[in-house]
């Protein structure tokens, strides 16, 4: 029997292909996620990974590992990386270059964010199968799932200023890191 | 928890010579409420494995969106209100039948019940129109929210952000218990709340939200709003803590409860009910 199951179990899986992305947008970037789902022996491990690739004056959006840490160990290229504890508090804002790796733990908050001309290029490593994430700002995001009367509590703002936080962003994970006719087109085509 | 191993320093947490009663040891106040903490390091709950926390909210009271890196299970000891998980990804699937501007007008003192049940009807074919704002006004879009009163268990999953609201006369009070021993808490072992908005309050200054760590142009190119409103996000000025007192009407798009629900009698049955 085992011949057939556990020997012949699949255990590896292309990141790098661009046509298995799983996030991609023209001129931003991609992200592809190798999981249980996707790689089964994953489930025995309680391991997952993910390879991004970010383009130019553009970012990932502001986010958090529901349950799993994270290790994103850079492959090329450069990008600042902040990350917030439970705090509140500035853990990280680095440029992170080609070669460093970065812990982000379970709950903390991180954006990646390139300037310039600069493309980055990494691979995350997450300690657990079934990795989850949460968004901070986009289409998919926690503040977009608040209603308005808790937005406007309890940041003590106006319901124009909450429905802005909300529905101003419309992605849902990757957008430029600087605003632009171009950005409110893509917006546009994507909704 | 065995099959996951113990790390070396917990390996003895369990040698315990007696038990004794346990009473809060902390407690966190804000402008609507507080928050009751029993000592995490106390041995026997260091055995065990959890933290365990009281949620009292007063009337009024809004507790801000919050998560934990632990599976949390709670019990609402007294009162009632309304609640809110935000489940990354789903929809927003509750959604205001009318503008904004005219519910503040018309709506004021009403019963939430009747609220709720006249924005269900019209409901329909809405969709297109939510989250725009024009002649007639904004309106609203979210995820689910659920009535929570007395004798209520509520589950939540580490890493989901919950508030809830005080919709009685009386405190809400919610005995939370925090599996930080659980293999989907991957921090130490201790509770750590993250939270989406507020503040520590006047008892914990260097405790801001999650919002507040960033730069608030990284923010506010995020969320695609100005420096001033990404400032405001991180409520740097803010002292009133994680529960906050709401002024005026608390609305949002929530189903109306059970007329039965509402009743004690759905609680205590009469004599002639089986």
């Amino acid at each position: 029997g085992l011949e057939e199951t556990i020997c012949s179990m699949r255990t590896h899986e292309s990141i790098d292909d661009p046509a298995r992305a799983d996030v991609y947008k023209p001129n931003l970037g991609r992200l592809t996620t190798v999981n249980s789902l996707t790689l089964p022996i994953l489930q025995f491990l309680k391991l997952s990974a993910t390879r991004g690739i970010l383009q130019g004056n553009s970012m990932v959006l502001p986010k958090y590992n529901m349950n799993a840490n994270e290790l994103l160990y850079a492959t090329a290229g450069q990008a600042r990386i902040q990350v917030v504890n439970d705090n509140g508090e500035n853990v990280l804002d680095k440029q992170v270059q080609k070669g460093q790796l970065v812990v982000l733990p379970q709950g903390f908050a991180y954006v990646i964010h390139s300037q310039g001309n600069n493309n980055f290029e990494w691979i995350s490593f997450k300690t657990n199968s079934n990795a989850m994430i949460s968004a901070l700002a986009g289409r998919t995001s926690a503040l977009r799932a608040l209603p308005l009367q808790v937005l406007t509590n309890a940041y003590q703002i106006s319901l124009e200023e909450a429905r802005k936080i909300k529905f101003n962003t419309l992605e849902t994970t990757l957008t430029h890191a600087s605003g632009g006719q171009q950005q409110y087109i893509e917006q546009i085509v994507e909704a | 928890r065995q099959s996951f191993g113990v790390p070396p320093q917990l390996q003895n947490e369990c040698n315990l010579d007696n038990l004794d009663v346990l009473q809060p040891s902390e407690v966190i106040k804000s402008e609507a409420g507080r928050v009751e903490l029993w000592d995490h390091n106390n041995p026997q709950l260091r055995c065990a494995g959890v933290s365990i926390a009281r949620f009292i909210i007063e009337e009024g009271g809004l507790y801000l969106p919050t998560y934990f890196s632990s599976p949390k299970i709670s019990y609402v000891v007294q009162g009632m209100g309304i609640r809110g998980v935000v489940v990354p990804g789903c929809a927003e699937t509750f959604m205001d039948s009318q503008p904004i501007e005219q519910q503040q007008q018309g709506q004021e003192g009403e019963a939430w019940g009747q609220q709720g049940q006249q924005r269900q009807q019209g409901q329909q074919g809405q969709q297109g129109q939510q989250g725009q704002q024009g002649q007639q006004g904004f309106r609203d879009m979210h995820q689910k929210v659920e009535h929570v009163r007395h004798g209520d268990i509520i589950a939540i999953a580490p890493g989901s952000a919950q508030w809830v609201y005080n919709t009685g006369k009386q405190p809400l009070i919610i005995v939370a218990l925090f599996d930080i021993a659980n293999y989907q808490n991957q921090l130490d072992r201790s509770p750590r709340s993250f939270r989406l908005a507020g503040s520590g309050g006047q008892e914990q200054q260097q405790k801001g939200n999650m919002l507040s760590g960033f730069d608030p142009k990284i923010l506010s190119q995020a969320l695609k709003i100005d420096v001033r409103l990404a400032q405001e996000l991180q409520n740097q000025k803010d002292s009133r803590g994680n529960i906050v007192l709401v002024k005026g009407p608390f609305q949002v798009a929530r189903p109306p409860l059970r007329q039965k629900y509402e009743s004690e009698t759905w609680r205590h049955p009469g004599p002639q009910d089986n």
